[in-house]
């Protein structure tokens, strides 16, 4: 699954 | 962390500090829309819950703080410390208009129905509309302080960064975030009149009005 959340991220 | 990203943070805190500093030098808030700085209050209190229960590393968590202390700073410089010189006249638009088709579409579109996801995804589509009532301030009065237009300039290009910052995870992680990617890209093209006028004005010296 290419869909990811970027949660790392701000 | 990549480069593209480690840039439109510094920006986004440059942003922050540039706002802060302008209405501290100036004891004034003129120009600047309350309005837009209590939606971005409400952009780092609605995605920056995670604060509490994840952690993913030193930098993310102090940046977090930051941007949430400075949020609500910002607000305290507004709407108590030099309420006399906020421009309310100018501060008109309706944030509702804003904050209810937000709620709506987070309960749309949104990766996981948890409330700390919900909140996250909420966070997400204000902040790409979050600018609107300091844009609209700005088309009102037809004009913005350099300081101002300085300000905006880094916000905007804050999520621009991280549109390439995203181009580059594509490649090098093979995943993307739907969600963030299509709000920044919305974000960043809201930004895209403001641009074009800073470049051609701001750059080249001159005072930021919109054509007549």
């Amino acid at each position: 699954n290419i869909l990811h959340s970027f949660k790392d991220e701000l | 962390m990549n480069i593209f990203r480690l840039l439109g943070d510094i920006c986004h805190l440059v942003a922050i500090i540039v706002l802060l500093l302008k209405i501290w030098k100036t004891r004034s808030c003129a120009g600047i829309s309350g309005k837009s700085q209590i939606l971005f209050a409400l952009v780092y209190t609605t995605r920056y819950v995670d604060l509490f229960f994840t952690y993913v590393s030193l930098y993310n968590s102090v940046m977090k703080v930051i941007f949430l202390a400075s949020s609500y700073a910002t607000l305290y410089l507004i709407y108590v410390k030099f309420k006399a010189t906020y421009d309310f006249n100018h501060d008109t638009f309706r944030i509702e208009f804003l904050l209810i088709p937000c709620v709506i579409l987070s309960l749309l579109i949104t990766h996981d129905y948890s409330p700390v996801e919900l909140l996250w995804t909420f966070s997400i589509y204000l902040e790409a509309v979050a600018i609107l009532p300091q844009l609209f301030m700005v088309s009102k009065t037809g004009e913005a302080e350099t300081i101002t237009s300085h300000y905006l300039f880094a916000l905007g290009a804050y999520r621009a960064l991280y549109i390439v910052n995203w181009i580059y995870r594509y490649y090098t992680e093979s995943f993307i975030d739907g969600i963030a990617v299509v709000a920044g890209i919305i974000q960043t093209i809201l930004y895209a009149d403001f641009f074009y006028l800073y470049i051609t004005k701001v750059l080249k010296g001159k005072d930021f009005k919109l054509p007549a």
